[in-house]
């Protein structure tokens, strides 16, 4: 199985609603109460993407890169972090031979969510520069139709302007691990959400017994560049029950030039 | 001699560290900034079989053979580039990100970048209160030869210098950012035009969290290369 098909992005079909407008839990969205489509208080979400990017591709709120239109879109220091606390959700087919396991990955959450699986809850820490990786294979419906519902919270210290702006507004926004323009720069005005969302890819990656995980790649040289070395490391996960005889190798193939590969 | 196999024994619900022994090449395509030679990148795949399953996991990447040296020269005060050896006057540009949104997308990544290496830069510094920048961000900077100066998120603005001063001693939680760090480094490490990690924008991450990024990031011992005077080069 190629690692394209490996592995599968799931960025289609997510909705949205603001979580104080939604009256179930995740639990419940993930089993008995499912959204049945972008219907209020539900609306399609860009995933990835921002809270605020997906209320602007609903024209909920104005675009504000657009004049002064930033100016008509409440600060979430006014509105409070509920406010822009989000709930995203989307179904995603993923059935499994036997010994397969599948790992449902979030790249990039700004700044803390609630991951809800066919009605199981797994809370994910706080931090938007980290990548998060549940292993699912035990709660994937045996039909291969699962329902996954976020929700997802603001940063802890989103600040709060002061009149006269400056850079990085109130600089509460660095007690978090988090991008700290989003309060307001010299060139740059205050993101109302301090960018909330699922802000980078949603993967589904199913494996065999064995998983390769974060492979280092380093080169070293000798003899002017004539001699040169490549040092591979990786970690091996193996979560079967049994000890796993592997063959692991290492492939390494010039790029595809005029639509011959060389090896 | 580009493809080598080993067999090991991994043991149930366990997870192991394996390096593979070291791959020779004889005069491989070298990877350069724009403007310096071609960007050569090679296509690395790692495959797992399992006896009595089949292949069970693979993984890709395209990985360029260049070493990038820099210091701080003493004669100017700047920082000094090499690159293969050769050094290299850096032409750069300031990174923000690509969308105050993040509605990044690689169609954008690759104009913007491409851009870049159209207005004869050869190197993109991604700014300390913007990202850490995307795999599909450093994929464009590695095919249009584009170096990488990647900072963490600190800025001296709003850690310590700015005004009022405020968290002088950084994030709350320093644990919490050096792991961010850590992932953030095993996501993008493959990449050939990562050329500098730098802990913030203009200020000095709090004395633990820069100890720790530079313990982390320092060269390894193995691959530390000296030079005839004993002198660690690069």
């Amino acid at each position: 199985m190629a690692e394209q098909e490996r592995k599968s992005t799931v960025d289609s079909g997510w909705v949205a609603a603001r979580s104080s407008e939604v009256q179930f839990s995740g639990t419940q969205l993930t089993t008995t109460h499912p959204p049945t489509g972008p219907t209020s208080p539900w609306m399609e979400a860009l995933v990835p993407g921002t809270v605020l990017a997906t209320l602007v591709k609903n024209k909920v709120v104005p675009d504000p890169f657009y004049g002064l239109q930033n100016e008509h879109i409440i600060d979430i220091a006014d509105s409070g972090r509920d406010y822009y606390t989000f709930w995203f959700f989307t179904t995603f087919h993923c059935k499994l031979e036997s010994n397969e396991y599948c790992d449902l990955n979030f790249r990039g959450i700004n700044y803390s969510a609630d991951v809800y699986l066919n009605g199981h809850k797994t809370i994910l820490p706080k931090g938007m520069f980290r990548r998060h990786s549940l292993d699912v294979t035990d709660i994937l419906h045996p039909d291969g139709t699962n329902l996954l519902a976020v929700l997802v919270y603001p940063p802890d210290h989103p600040g709060r302007i002061p009149p006269e702006g400056g850079q990085g507004g109130d600089h509460e926004i660095g007690k978090d691990v988090a991008t700290q323009y989003v309060e307001g720069w010299d060139w740059m005005a205050p993101i109302r959400d301090r960018n909330t969302g699922i802000w980078d890819e949603v993967s589904i990656s199913v494996t065999g017994p064995v998983k390769i995980i974060d492979p280092h790649l380093v080169s070293s040289f000798f003899d002017h560049y004539k001699r040169v070395y490549l040092h591979t490391t990786t970690e091996l996960e193996n979560r079967s029950s049994w000890t796993a005889e592997c063959s692991l190798s290492i492939h390494v193939t010039t790029e595809l030039e005029d639509g011959i590969c060389l090896v | 001699e580009h493809l080598q196999t080993q067999n090991l024994s991994v043991p149930a619900k366990s997870r192991v560290q394996y390096t593979f022994p070291e791959l020779f090449f004889s005069k491989p395509n070298l990877w350069w900034p724009n403007g310096m030679g071609k960007q050569s990148l090679y296509n690395v795949i790692i495959n797992i079989d399992v006896k009595g399953y089949g292949e069970s996991d693979s993984w890709n990447h395209h990985f360029g053979f260049r070493k990038i040296e820099s210091h701080i020269d003493d004669a100017t005060g700047g920082r000094l580039f090499k690159v293969n050896g050769e050094p290299i006057f850096i032409r750069g540009g300031n990174w923000i990100l690509s969308d105050g949104l993040l509605r990044l997308s690689k169609k954008r990544y690759k104009t913007d970048i491409k851009f870049h290496a159209d207005m004869n830069f050869n190197m993109i510094r991604c700014w300390g209160g913007g990202l850490a920048e995307r795999p599909e961000f450093y994929h464009y900077c590695d095919y249009y030869g584009l170096l990488v100066w990647q900072e963490f998120c600190i800025t001296g603005d709003v850690d310590g210098r700015g005004i009022p001063v405020s968290n002088p001693n950084g994030p709350l939680d320093h644990d919490l950012f050096l792991f961010c760090a850590r992932d953030t480094v095993k996501l993008l490490r493959n990449h050939p035009s990562l050329a500098l990690w730098v802990g913030g924008n203009e200020q000095i991450p709090p004395d633990d969290i820069n100890a720790a990024l530079k313990n982390d990031l320092r060269l390894h011992p193995y691959f530390e290369i000296v030079d005839e005077n004993n002198k660690p080069v690069g």
